[in-house]
């Protein structure tokens, strides 16, 4: 896909970067007028990420893995009761 | 609990980072819990190495992306001592693991606790209390256009793919929100920083969160 093809080819053409910028302004209009109304409701728009698509910005910038973490309990306070 | 704590107020929190176009967040948040619980014990605020979490993290792959758990697994295994970020400085590239003297000068942890909170945000909240900023991991697929306010829609928890740290709470106005540390660069969000919701676990903040003990 284009995210693969982004981390392979390295530097982008200005149509590419135009066609990600595109898509950017459409998605802000979406994201802000879903709930316009909500006080201090987050704002989206454009930054320095507006010339990627989803996938390049994601392929990028998006690399923390995860692993399944147990549920806080209060054995949380008997660690630190132990800890030296 | 306070209605509103920010470890910032305390000027235990290094300036925002940028990880650039690398992957590394996970390193950036792991070592960013580091300075500050040594500045919460007393120690003087200092940026200590990411490069070095990068090059030497076994099980992480570096800019190619790592876990935070794993990140926090070597550090307390190895009891390697991060160097300041001078000594070895961050350059947005995978590079060999560089070695220091035992006697060099570093920071090493003592232990550390990840757990998930998800539902128990108020809990979480006592834990940023108790052991200074926390690691945490958030979908942030919807943070790519972010500008500012709080985000409390767009943003699930199904796939958390992105390290960040937490470093308050407020929970003055009509939606408390999570004061939390990005390493995209100052310009990015609210100087750096996200507001997300508290409370229903959005972005899934709270389902992978872990504190650094020192």
């Amino acid at each position: 896909g284009r995210s693969a093809a982004f981390a392979r080819t390295g530097p982008r053409s200005r149509e590419q970067q135009a066609a990600a910028f595109r898509e950017s302004l459409n998605r802000h209009r979406y994201l802000n007028s879903l709930f316009p109304s909500e006080n201090s409701t987050a704002v989206y728009g454009i930054n320095q990420f507006s010339y990627l698509f989803p996938e390049e910005f994601k392929a990028v910038y998006l690399k923390s893995e995860t692993s399944r973490f147990p549920k806080y309990s209060a054995d949380l306070q008997t660690f630190i009761s132990k800890l030296p | 609990l306070p209605l509103r704590f920010d470890w910032r107020d305390k000027h235990v929190v290094t300036q925002v980072r940028n990880q650039q176009m690398c992957g590394g967040c996970w390193a950036f948040s792991v070592v960013g819990a580091v300075e500050s619980a040594y500045a919460i014990k007393g120690k003087p605020l200092e940026d200590l190495s990411v490069q070095q979490v990068i090059d030497c993290s076994y099980n992480n792959y570096g800019c190619n992306g790592g876990s935070t758990l794993n990140a926090l697994n070597w550090l307390n295994k190895t009891q390697v001592k991060l160097v300041r970020d001078s000594e070895y400085p961050f350059k947005a590239q995978n590079g060999l693991c560089l070695y220091f003297a035992d006697t060099h000068s570093g920071f090493s942890i003592k232990g550390y606790s990840a757990h998930d909170f998800s539902d128990q945000e108020d809990e979480m909240a006592k834990a940023l209390l108790t052991f200074g900023p926390l690691v945490g991991i958030v979908d942030a697929v919807s943070w790519q256009d972010y500008l500012g306010g709080i985000i409390q829609h767009h943003c699930s928890s199904g796939e958390a793919n992105h390290a960040i740290i937490i470093t308050g709470f407020d929970k003055t106005g009509s939606t408390p929100y999570w004061i939390v540390r990005n390493s995209w660069g100052s310009s990015w969000g609210v100087d750096g920083y996200a507001h997300v919701k508290m409370g229903d676990n959005t972005c899934g903040i709270a389902d992978f969160v872990s504190a650094v003990f020192v």
